[in-house]
């Protein structure tokens, strides 16, 4: 463990916790792309199988099952209880534009093929893409909610700070892996755009709307 | 040898 993962765990952490208050506080999921949160499910999903298989530390198993029930959690605000709020007409991204190739890429391109390592690459490179459809839904409505574009912000945080996790640990423990840098590089460039409009208009207390 | 792929990471 080194200074870069933990912030980035913690900074993951707020982003869904702030997520999760947002929309149970407002009672709402206004401006909250449901496919997004359907596809971080997903993620967690497959990448956390191996909380059946093995124990890595108490650390890794409690935030696991955090991340994963926050994310099931958040799909049910959306779709069940606070159903009536949401947007449906701007969360139009065809997900099986992602899961489809996703799919397809994880089983050419991955470490081994076996049942696991292929559902963790599977998770790996649908994380990457997976905030497309809330990014697609802000440029369809035009704006934002401020409390979004924490969630937002903290989330697309958390995946920078793995990238200098990942040269740390290469630099440090002779580690690295291609298939999560890779992944990794393309999920922080995706944010690239929306960190630009959070600095120079969220930061100063503007709305974050579109076009800049 | 660290592991292949960074299953120690969430």
């Amino acid at each position: 463990m080194n200074i870069f993962r933990l912030t980035g765990d913690l900074s993951h952490l707020a982003a869904i916790i702030i997520l999760l208050l947002k929309i149970w506080k407002t009672r709402s999921c206004a401006g909250i792309s449901g496919k997004s949160q359907i596809l971080f499910a997903l993620v967690f999903t497959t990448r956390y199988l191996d909380l059946l298989t093995s124990f890595i530390s108490f650390y890794n198993t409690i935030m696991k099952l955090i991340y994963i029930g926050c994310a099931y959690a958040t799909v049910y605000l959306i779709y069940m209880k606070f159903k009536a709020t949401y947007d449906g007409n701007h969360d139009s991204f065809r997900l099986e534009f992602l899961v489809v190739p996703v799919g397809g890429l994880a089983c050419l391109v991955n470490h081994d093929f076996s049942f696991l390592e292929i559902l963790w690459t599977f998770s790996i490179y649908l994380e990457s893409v997976a905030i497309l459809p809330q990014l697609f839904m802000i440029s369809k409505t035009g704006e934002a909610e401020t409390i979004t574009t924490h969630y937002l912000f903290f989330l697309g945080l958390y995946r920078a700070l793995y990238l200098f996790n990942w040269i740390w640990r290469f630099y440090f423990e002779g580690f690295f892996d291609m298939i999560a840098i890779v992944a990794g590089v393309v999920q922080t460039i995706l944010y690239c755009d929306f960190f630009y409009l959070y600095v120079t208009k969220v930061l100063k207390g503007k709305k974050l709307s579109l076009p800049a | 040898q660290p592991p292949s792929s960074p299953k120690d990471e969430l």
